[in-house]
């Protein structure tokens, strides 16, 4: 599981 | 990407790269918070964790890489190399107030229960914040110069392009993490005294000094 849950923002 | 994100990136960016140059030509660092530049170094520290272990894109890796050492550059120059001009009498907020109830926080309101996840949203908690040291000295001292009124401007701008950018998002793509959206939108409206003040008084040439 991705645990940085997609953030994909800075 | 959309185009108010990449603005606000770049407002973001501006404001950093500013403050940094502004340090290293004028030799000085008065009128700056110290405890806010703190601050921001562990709202960049805790989130661009994440350059070890998600890959987003070239543009963000590089983005935050720049960010962490700006952020770090400015603690370096303010902290030790022009120590001596750093105005440490008036920059007296207890930021302990801040970083323990965002840490609290971040227990209570996160997505999941992950270290990375946890730190993530300190980061994001601690950045709504983290500015009001900063702004709590120019409202002791009464004044800002004006390269740090650009500042400051560039970095609470930066903040209401990413709502204009979460608001794009929800209708083109259904993205919707209130986490981020209400810290953002806290922080955006710590700025409004500042941005009337900005507005009125600097762009209009006058330097930016409090009643």
């Amino acid at each position: 599981q991705d645990s940085s849950f997609g953030h994909d923002e800075l | 990407m959309n185009i108010f994100r990449l603005c606000g990136d770049l407002s973001h960016l501006l404001a950093i790269l500013l403050l940094l140059v502004k340090i290293w030509k004028t030799r000085s660092c008065a009128g700056i918070s110290g405890k806010s530049q703190i601050l921001f170094a562990i709202v960049y520290t805790t989130r661009y964790l994440d350059l070890f272990t998600s890959f987003v894109s070239i543009y963000n890796s590089v983005m935050k890489i720049v960010f962490l050492s700006a952020s770090y550059g400015t603690l370096y120059l303010m902290f030790y190399k022009f120590k001596p001009t750093y105005d440490h009498n008036h920059d007296s907020f207890r930021i302990l107030y801040l970083i323990v109830p965002a840490l609290v926080l971040s227990f209570v309101i996160v997505h999941a229960y992950t270290l990375m996840e946890v730190l993530w949203t300190y980061s994001i908690y601690l950045e709504a914040v983290a500015i009001m040291p900063q702004l709590f000295m120019v409202s002791r001292t009464g004044e800002a110069e004006t390269i740090t009124s650009h500042y400051l401007f560039a970095l609470g701008s930066y903040r209401a392009l990413y709502i204009l950018n979460w608001i794009y998002r929800y209708y083109t793509e259904d993205f919707l993490d209130l986490i981020v959206i209400i810290a953002g939108i806290v922080q955006t409206i710590l700025y409004c005294d500042f941005f009337y003040l900005y507005i009125t008084k600097v762009l209009k040439g006058k330097r930016l000094s409090l009643p």
